[in-house]
């Protein structure tokens, strides 16, 4: 009853991952049946040491999955603005658009994870692309009452000018 | 031992209830 590579970065196991890639090192970029990397797994669950474990092995952090998930999206979904720093001072897509229709921006509004919102409009998150249902960060963010993401987009805006 | 499996990530539905613009 052993796990796989993708259970054990999700659950933070390091050593058991280490020793996995030891054996064979094509598992760091093994992709699960919907594409996703043991990178994004980590990502997904916040797993930071995991995250940064896989990346200082070389794990590639633009990877996308079947639908275009990143681990940046999964990490700016969940929350989890250490992750979403490490990915992107590892020079990813900070703007990727997946077929769900959203962007990290999108997500992190829609999660209402204040930190990753500024964590990504600190690194120039683009936010005029909208939604697949025509929604800008600021129009979810005024949508969901997401009142303190409405106003660290506000104050950006205002920086901007 | 009995192995604890989590599930697949996933992404949510950004607008989900939310009416369309």
């Amino acid at each position: 009853d052993s796990l796989s590579i993708h259970q054990l970065a999700a659950q933070g196991e390091v050593s058991q991952v280490a020793a996995h890639l030891s054996k064979d090192s094509s598992l760091l970029s093994r992709q699960d049946e919907r594409g996703f990397t043991p990178l994004m797994w980590a990502a997904a669950f916040g797993e930071k040491a995991m995250v940064d474990f896989l990346l200082e092995k070389g794990a590639d952090p633009k990877t996308v999955a079947r639908e275009r998930e990143s681990a940046l999206t999964l990490a700016s979904s969940g929350g989890y603005v250490d992750i979403v720093e490490s990915l992107l001072g590892h020079g990813v897509d900070i703007d990727t658009y997946d077929w769900n229709g959203g962007t990290p921006l999108l997500y992190a509004v829609r999660g209402n994870h204040v930190k990753c919102v500024e964590a990504l409009l600190a690194k120039g998150a683009d936010m005029t692309i909208e939604s697949d249902s025509g929604y800008s960060p600021m129009a979810l963010a005024v949508a969901l009452g997401h009142k303190k993401i409405q106003k660290v987009l506000e104050d950006h805006i205002l920086k901007l000018y | 031992s009995q192995l604890s499996l989590y599930t697949s990530p996933s992404l949510p539905n950004i607008t989900l209830g939310l009416p369309a613009t």
